[in-house]
């Protein structure tokens, strides 16, 4: 590795200027918020996101012409990307380049993203060509994650992570008041493949509900269980749906005549409320990105619910097969995913849908196998395009080394997104 | 080697962008040979690539690349 420069301070704030337009913008932001984890997960490092004024690293895109950079871009390929070194804090991404996620097509705007916030940081050009610091984009990598050489040269900067001295303002304690009283129930494997319900929540973190307890799903691998009432004060277990909306910020959950709304993990004045226009016992749950609104699911049937209008729910439920082709009834789980996919769970198997809400060819699959990152029990049959989802596949779950990933912003308004994460810890 | 029209420039192009060649801060625009050699072979070293100091065909595949803008401390003397 090659030191550049280092910032003096380690909280720093960030600023996303403008998006790139081959991708879903919260495709596009989950995946910058990625790349600043990278370097918060293996360093003493914080990064809060402003969304107006002045921040320490602002990252935009532009090309060949820009009023702001006086190093113009070249078009498709080449250069894809450059950014300062501490303390300026400009990271600038090539508007022509194909930026994706989730395929080796184009190129992989996290991966590229956490290399030049690698420059922000103050690393030069790594000599490994393996590591996130070369020169050359080495392609995409669906389990990425940083280089020895990457993690010592930002701690060369920045030290070690380490729980004991994670500063004080920055401790997020766990909630402490009383959980809801829940009937003891047995810790749950995901490598059965079932659950309760899936959310895609705030800042693209996958979320699965089974039982009492909850845990993310990363591309890595899974987060610790938590009980769910340990995030979601007040909030039982054993859940019908979960939904969470980008339009809104609202995280919704359903359970029985019952629903919940909680916007990151504090719960909105006025519920639990009754379910009165719905049938109780839902489902599922998911937002549809395109139309921006809830769908809420029962046996054969959906409820489509605008959250910031009056619904007439007089037409519904409507079949759900009518929108959402070849996909089961009474369906466990159902999300819109940050590939820009709707995905329904059902028992041990999951179905892709394009969107065009028609399941692709070669599902349903095996959710322990595609999504928990369980070691198949059956050989699994890879759809004829060959092509697998994007989450990790073929590694046994492996609980002894996982850390604790969840960001708790408990009294900080959704505006200012805090990726510190807190330390590992036993789950 | 068998150089297309303006391959030769393209490349010496490449090392300067990337601090691999340096150009001479007093002497004239013109780089000596054995600059521009040293500059290809600390290149084709940080690249993995046979260290041949010629501009072969995996050497100009290799600067096809895509990649990042910013420069390369791989030549100990420029970067000096």
């Amino acid at each position: 590795y090659l030191l550049l420069g280092r910032w003096r301070k380690k909280h720093l704030t960030f600023r996303i200027l403008n998006l790139p337009s081959t991708l879903p913008s919260y495709t596009a932001r989950a995946a910058l918020l990625q790349a600043f984890q990278y370097w918060s997960n293996v360093a003493p490092l914080t990064f809060r996101e402003v969304k107006a004024g002045w921040a320490d690293i602002r990252l935009s895109f532009h090309g060949r012409q820009s009023p702001y950079c006086s190093n113009a871009f070249d078009g498709p390929g080449r250069v894809l990307a450059h950014a300062d070194i501490p303390e300026l804090g400009s990271v600038h991404f090539d508007e022509d380049e194909l930026w994706t996620e989730e395929t080796y097509r184009g190129v992989n705007l996290r991966i590229i993203a956490a290399h030049e916030l690698g420059h922000a940081l103050g690393l030069g050009h790594s000599r490994y060509t393996q590591a996130l610091m070369a020169p050359v984009y080495a392609g995409y990598r669906p389990h990425f994650k940083l280089h020895p050489d990457d993690v010592a040269g930002i701690q060369a900067l920045y030290g070690k992570k380490s729980p004991e001295i994670e500063d004080e303002e920055e401790e997020t304690e766990l909630p402490t008041v009383p959980q809801v009283p829940t009937e003891p129930s047995p810790m749950p494997d995901p490598c059965s493949g079932e659950v309760d319900a899936m959310m895609l929540g705030p800042r693209g973190k996958t979320y699965a509900f089974k039982g009492n307890y909850v845990w993310t799903v990363t591309d890595s691998g899974l987060g610790p269980l938590f009980q769910v009432s340990a995030l979601w004060e007040g909030l039982p277990g054993n859940l019908d749906a979960a939904v969470y909306s980008p339009r809104t910020q609202w995280i919704h959950f359903f359970k029985g005549d019952k629903v919940w709304r909680y916007v990151n993990f504090k719960m909105s004045p006025g519920f639990p409320k009754k379910l009165n226009r719905v049938e109780p016992n839902l489902d599922a749950a998911l937002y549809w990105p395109l139309n921006k609104k809830v769908f809420l699911f029962k046996g054969s049937g959906y409820w489509q619910w605008d959250e910031l209008a009056q619904t007439d729910f007089s037409r519904y439920p409507k079949p759900t097969k009518g929108l959402f082709t070849g996909v089961p009834d009474q369906p466990s789980g159902a999300m819109s995913w940050r590939d820009g996919r709707v995905y329904f769970f059902k028992g041990k198997q999951y179905w892709r849908l394009n969107r065009q809400l028609r399941v692709e060819k070669g599902y349903p699959r095996d959710i322990a196998h595609n999504w928990m990152h369980c070691r198949p029990q059956t050989p699994d049959t890879t759809p004829s395009d060959g092509d697998t989802t994007s989450s990790a596949t073929g590694t046994t779950l492996d609980t002894t080394s996982l850390a604790i990933d969840i960001t708790l912003n408990t009294d900080r308004s959704a505006r200012d997104t805090i990726l510190d994460i807190t330390p590992s810890a036993t789950a | 080697w068998a150089l297309g029209p303006g391959e030769k420039e393209a490349a010496v192009d490449y090392l300067l962008q990337y601090g691999y060649l340096q150009k001479p801060l007093e002497g004239p625009d013109d780089l000596r040979p054995e600059d521009i050699i040293e500059a290809l072979r600390a290149f084709q070293e940080a690249s993995e690539l046979p260290v041949s100091g010629q501009l072969d065909d995996a050497t100009r595949a290799r600067m096809r690349q895509p990649r990042c803008g910013l420069e390369d401390p791989f030549n100990q003397k420029t970067h000096k």
